[in-house]
């Protein structure tokens, strides 16, 4: 059995991408088998990895609206132990699509059980930043949301509409689903960083990652390369704080 | 005749808000009557501005689906000049209600342009980060599509979608759509900075503002007091830069 993991947050700029694609390699070097979804019409995560959105004729909008089987559109990755399945601009027609079909909520749940035994220890899903059709069809297949916030006040107060979205998921298909906030790039220097911070802490508990993502601008330089920030840089600290991401979260999902 | 401007970036967290919120001050600073409209399910244009979005019951969706009158929901806010037609999490069934009517992509436009005349000299819009139905709608009401962007790999390359949304809602409805692309939270210290910025000077040439917008922690603080820079800390670094934008603004809507 996969475990499924949607990367949301309704907040713009927050490190979402930057998660999937940093996350998931670092779970690479522990030796699982990953497998990467993008489904942002920004196409960000399939970017970083060194392919042209524009080019690619097969992406995860086939398996959303025409039921193709979810591993038609995966490729492999300059990533060992990575695999994607990827997106380009024409993913933006699903919210607009998804909605007519009966059961909308279910296509991606579905196109995953499908495929039995599935080849990937963790599959890792990059959201848009909204909470539309195609988000909603994430959670549902998911057992994690990982959430990326910024120690500030709009990502901070996005995560009133998180927790209501994942209540609402809950209550129809997916009553399992869990969730994890993930500080990301915190500067520890600043003021209203720290105190958001300490709030968040106070509000969520448990609900934290212990493992922060500070600033570092070997991030910002990674995917212009097309990759991943363990191979770009394995000693910075973005890298080093990846790692730590990937055994804490191991642990979580070892232990459930 | 008001001057409608729509701001707007697919990519998240490149300072869309903080822009029309801290703009829209500025530009009431010059004597200017200022309209502000939020279109983003977060709302954080409205709550910038010491509203709680989950209280109004009446915002822009009632414009978008319900062809209310424009100024209908309109409210005054605590920076003299500046009015605000709010938002809450219910625009987001736009996206997915507004394909359905005849001639969706004009409703905004038709809502502006039925009110004659109207008491503002500017109308600034805070689009959410995706390029769906809502968004349509406020570039063919618009004069003007102000784009902020960071000087990094993923918004620069968020300027390929940006331009053909131009072209396309050129050719559809709004033939005299122009546009400018504002560089946002710059730190000139940052190698990787400079060199994008360098690289969208020599792409865009006029098409960018000359003011360029700095990384400024008080812009961060302003929201969380409802209050925009230039009320919060007149004499900051956000606040002149600002200021500097609404003149550089104004220079180009007179001279066109
Ligand atoms: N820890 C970090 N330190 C410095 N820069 C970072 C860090 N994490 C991400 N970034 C940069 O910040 C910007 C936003 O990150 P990213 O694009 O991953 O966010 P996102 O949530 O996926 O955005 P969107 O909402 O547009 O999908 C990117 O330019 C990225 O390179
Ligand atoms: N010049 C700046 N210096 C420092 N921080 C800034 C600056 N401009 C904006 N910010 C902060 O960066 C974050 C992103 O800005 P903002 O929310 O305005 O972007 P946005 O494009 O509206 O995001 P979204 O895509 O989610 O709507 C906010 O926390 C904001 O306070
Ligand atoms: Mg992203
Ligand atoms: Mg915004």
């Amino acid at each position: 059995m996969s475990y499924v993991i949607a990367i949301s947050n309704e907040k713009g700029g927050v490190a979402k991408t930057t998660t999937a694609l940093s996350l998931g390699a670092a779970l690479a070097e522990l030796g699982r088998k990953i497998l990467l979804v993008d489904l942002d019409p920004q196409a960000n995560l399939t970017l970083a990895l060194g392919f042209q959105p524009g080019s690619l004729e097969h992406t995860a909008l086939d398996i959303l609206l025409d039921s193709a089987p979810l591993l038609d559109p995966c490729r492999e990755t300059n990533v060992a132990g990575v695999d994607l399945i990827p997106a380009n601009s024409g993913i933006e027609n699903a919210e607009q699509v998804l909605p007519v079909y009966i059961n909308y909520t279910t296509r991606l749940q579905t196109a995953i059980q499908a495929v039995d035994p599935l080849p990937y220890d963790l599959i890792l899903m990059d959201c848009p930043p909204s909470l539309g059709a195609v988000t909603i069809n994430a959670l549902t297949a998911s057992d994690l949301l990982i959430i990326p916030t910024q120690a500030e006040y709009f990502s901070a107060y996005a995560l009133r509409d998180m927790m209501s979205i994942v209540r609402q998921v809950r209550s129809e298909d997916n009553p399992n689903l869990a969730y994890r906030i993930l500080i990301t790039m915190l500067d520890q220097r600043n003021r209203t960083h720290r105190n958001i911070h300490e709030q968040l802490d106070r509000t969520f508990g448990d609900g934290l990652f212990k493992t922060l993502i500070e600033i570092d601008t070997k991030l910002r330089e990674s995917p212009i390369l097309g990759l991943p920030i363990t191979q770009y840089k394995p000693n910075s600290r973005g890298a080093l704080q990846y790692r730590s991401l990937a055994e804490e979260l191991m642990q979580y999902v070892e232990q459930k």
